[in-house]
């Protein structure tokens, strides 16, 4: 606050400030929330914007003239077929229904990531330590890597495996259509505050595919009385309903929801607690047990309910987390919006764990190591493929047709012009 | 907040102590090490020089009189034990116990350090 009482640096303060608050790019010149500047809320976290000097231009909008003239959505896809003279959005994209993916989340959905090589000192290096500033300028998170919106190889061990991709995949139309709207500390009391931040029309915009999750900060909080700070299942009712009302008021029609209920956290614990913690592998000193005490007691623990050593407290989370997924799970089956359809599923992370033993793992290589609470990589990785083959068993019609055209696009734009 | 200060502290104590550790080297090596690895984009490698010069010699001394993390950070002030709670602690309590080796660190270090901190 010192620091930005200076007048000169005042003005660049209160937009930093506001950037962050809003979750909005920080370098964005047309206005449009789509930027070519990666980080601070850039691309990593929503499609490259093509063009940041028209506001009008930007992934996800339905094309101006079928873009025969320029690539007024980003995809990639423009021009015109000079063999019969039709534009090749026209050609390619037309009636394929075509949408993009938005993800409401928190610090999993955002990909919340301590690399382990800053806190392990047999591995620490100049290298080890050259995503810093990167890391920093996304609050901690890897959007680029997650389950719904990843894009880039992962650089921090495992896979890139996402539901972008796979939707990409399936339609090439889809390129750059993904928005990861998430913070760390999301939940349902703030949904509402940040779907504020995400970009779509009902007037220009192709429709979307959003996913409601909220794995956990329904339930955790650092409070010694945590139980008491817990949210409500009405409450979380009320909560997600004014958020989809929000969302019917913005999202074009034809959109689908999909609400996921909240993770077992009990698996933390389970798999964790008396393995050592990467700041006691050295010495054999400081096992996960002790780490959660320490962060307990001081407040800090971002889950004091399942990061506890008491089992009953646990139970209780793991209970009242439970009841808020019924409750989602009751709002998708009561409510009916006239712009999307809602559908509930259980958070997978019993199947990924399956998934992962049966290939040879072991649970607790599916949490984030520095940490010890989030999903990690692969465990993002293996989500994203466990949830895209329900959606497909189960409501295909959320994710569209399969493109005919998909080699064509491939032979004649091949990158799209990358990420 | 104070208690991220106190965990990164913590941390920042513990890797200290484990580089000089893997490298077979002093503290203040260890300290000139950690600096050396940090990026020098948004001046963290700068930040982390002036907070050596500030914290690292009263460290490397507790460091070097077998204190623990736990014990240097509350011995600087950066983690505090609130009335009537008991001291916050990633590893094991020494022999000695938390009360008596904070006591001693903190004759170790001068009142000066604690005015260092105050003002950063």
């Amino acid at each position: 606050s010192g620091v930005c009482s200076l007048p000169f640096l005042k003005q660049l303060c209160e937009k930093i400030q506001l950037l962050i608050r809003c979750k909005l790019p920080f370098e964005d010149l047309d206005g449009d929330k789509f930027s070519l500047y990666p980080t601070l809320r850039g691309y990593h976290w929503r499609g490259r914007d093509c063009d940041d000097v028209q506001a009008s231009v930007y992934p996800g909008r339905r094309p101006h003239n079928w873009d025969a003239d320029k690539d007024s959505n980003c995809n990639g896809i423009w021009g015109v077929d000079p063999k019969d003279g039709i534009a090749y959005e026209q050609k390619f994209c037309k009636g394929t229904e075509s949408k993009g993916i938005i993800l409401l989340g928190d610090s999993a959905g955002a990909h919340f990531h301590i690399p382990p090589e800053w806190v392990t000192a047999s591995q620490m290096s100049v290298k080890a330590f050259s995503n810093l500033p990167e890391a920093f300028a996304n609050e901690l998170d890897w959007p680029q890597f997650s389950g719904v919106t990843g894009f880039l190889n992962a650089t921090i061990g495992g896979w890139t495996e996402s539901l972008y991709l796979y939707l990409r995949k399936r339609n090439r139309c889809n390129h750059r259509d993904y928005q990861n709207i998430s913070k760390n500390g999301g939940s349902s009391n703030n949904v509402l505050e940040l779907v504020k931040s995400l970009a779509r029309s009902q007037q220009f915009d192709k429709p979307a595919f959003v996913i409601f999750s909220m794995i956990g900060n329904d339930v955790c909080n650092g409070y010694p009385d945590t139980v008491e700070h817990m949210t409500r299942p009405e409450q979380m009712r009320t909560n997600v309903m004014q958020a989809l009302q929000y969302l019917n008021g913005l999202l074009p029609k034809g959109s689908h929801v999909l609400l996921t209920g909240l993770a077992d956290g009990r698996f933390l614990w389970d798999n964790l607690h008396d393995r050592f913690h990467p700041l006691g592998q050295l010495n054999k000193d400081v096992t996960y047990e002790h780490f959660y005490s320490f962060l307990s007691c001081l407040q800090s623990a971002p889950c004091v309910g399942w990061m506890s050593a008491n089992a009953t407290l646990r139970n209780l989370t793991s209970e009242r987390a439970l009841q808020l997924s019924s409750a989602l799970k009751e709002l998708a089956k009561s409510e009916k919006y006239a712009n999307f359809d809602v559908f509930y599923m259980d958070y997978p992370l019993k199947e990924v764990a399956e998934m992962w033993q049966k290939s040879g793992g072991e649970a607790w290589q599916l949490i984030e190591p520095v940490d010890g609470f989030h999903p990690n990589q692969v465990a993002s990785a293996l989500g994203a493929r466990i949830i895209w083959k329900k959606i497909l068993r189960e409501w295909p019609h959320v994710l569209g047709k399969e493109n005919p055209s998909k080699d064509e696009i491939i032979a004649v734009f091949k990158d799209q012009g990358g990420h | 907040n104070k208690q991220h200060s106190c965990i990164g502290c913590v941390l920042v104590v513990s890797i200290i102590e484990q580089l000089a550790q893997v490298h077979n080297s002093t503290e203040k090596e260890a300290l000139e090490r950690l600096c050396s690895y940090l990026p020098a984009k948004l001046h963290l490698q700068g930040a982390c020089i002036l907070i050596a010069e500030i914290f690292g010699p009263h460290i490397i001394e507790l460091i070097e009189h077998k204190m623990n993390p736990d014990v240097v950070c509350h011995s600087i002030g950066l983690c505090k034990r609130k009335a009537g709670q008991p001291f916050c602690h990633l590893y094991p309590p020494t022999k000695m116990g938390f009360n008596v080796a904070i006591k001693e660190s903190e004759r170790m270090v001068a009142n000066q350090l604690k005015e260092n901190v105050h003002r950063l």
